[in-house]
């Protein structure tokens, strides 16, 4: 949710996004 | 671009002490016996030394490396070991530590050596025993024991926790002539964006049921995915905003720094205190004055 990713420091932030870039069809690195 | 006449460039650094190795290699410099080859083969030694401390390369080698007989290079390690701080730097091992600690302490008896030397492994134990061995009697050796409990085995240990991290703001502060701008610094965080390509495969009827709930749920997660890092960047900024406002003399360099309270913050911005306190954790903040956890700034 969202205070899971507001307390996200940025290398953490970047496992989330790498992980769901992945996983999920809908996103996309631009 | 508009702004690059006025900016001022600085270098920022963060607001901590040293690493062990610069602050022995500071340490060295200060050492009037040695000459400068002394000092090059000391530096090396120190940047040499491993993750607890130690010297784990042969002095043979060194000797070889700068073209200088073994005993020189013996004779600048010693005076690491004697004369820099934390005491027990630069020892081979960890029995070799505690030994130097104890001749820097100026101890005298030479019971604590003794259990060093040969019972190390034994110093946690009973005590009683310990006392027989040494035909010593136990009260001695049971205070022996609780001085060399007060030493330390791995010297760099207690400087590893307080080194300087290697820190990444989030938040920028920075100073163009009189005012303040707040930004972010996602140095690291890729541009991310939704994918529509695959929204059409959700309205064919090409797929199973269970194929199209799949792409529905992803497609939602995607969808709050994306407005919740949007959150988590407006949330950042305005909070930077606040502390522009809050402790702006601070950032002007003209004020010693008086923390914000938090509960003053979460009013402000209109969100509750638990939501500040995770925009705070582990993000640091760049400003004129240097890096800070942003943390710093509230109580």
């Amino acid at each position: 949710g969202f205070l899971e990713i507001l307390a996200k420091s940025q290398v953490e932030l970047l496992d989330v996004i790498e992980q769901l870039v992945e996983t999920n069809l809908f996103l996309e690195i631009a | 671009p508009v702004y690059l006449p006025s900016k001022e460039y600085r270098e920022y650094h963060t607001v901590d002490k040293p690493s062990l190795k610069e602050h022995l290699v500071m340490g060295l410099h200060l050492l009037e016996e040695l000459d400068e080859t002394d000092l090059a083969i000391g530096e090396y030694i120190i940047y040499n030394l491993d993750d607890r401390g130690f010297i784990t390369i042969p002095l043979e080698s060194i000797a070889k490396r700068f073209n200088v007989d073994t005993e020189r290079v013996g004779k600048v390690l010693i005076a690491i070991q004697e004369e820099l701080d934390p005491p027990g730097i630069a020892a081979r091992n960890a029995m070799e530590c505690m030994l130097i600690q104890l001749r820097r302490m100026g101890v005298k008896d030479d019971l604590p050596y003794l259990l060093v030397e040969r019972y190390l492994p034994m110093i946690g134990s009973d005590t009683a025993f310990l006392a027989r061995l040494l035909n010593r009697p136990e009260e001695e050796v049971k205070s022996a024991c609780t001085l060399l409990h007060k030493l330390t085995a791995f010297p760099a240990k207690a400087w590893q926790e307080s080194d300087p991290p290697s820190v990444l703001p989030d938040l920028i502060i920075d100073k163009l002539d009189d005012r303040f701008e707040v930004y972010l610094n996602e140095a690291m965080i890729p541009k991310i964006r939704y994918f529509k390509e695959y929204e059409t495969l959700i309205y064919k009827n090409e797929l199973s049921e269970e194929e199209q709930k799949l792409l529905e749920t992803m497609k939602q997660e995607a969808f709050e995915f994306l407005r919740n890092l949007d959150r988590r960047r407006s949330l950042l900024i305005e909070v930077g905003n606040f502390l522009v406002e809050r402790v702006h003399q601070f950032l002007c360099g003209e004020a010693d720094l008086t923390p914000v309270m938090i509960e003053e913050a979460a009013h402000t911005l209109g969100v509750p205190v638990s939501t500040i306190l995770y925009a705070l954790r582990g993000k640091y903040v760049q400003t004129p004055r240097g890096i800070f956890p942003l943390s710093k700034f509230f109580t």
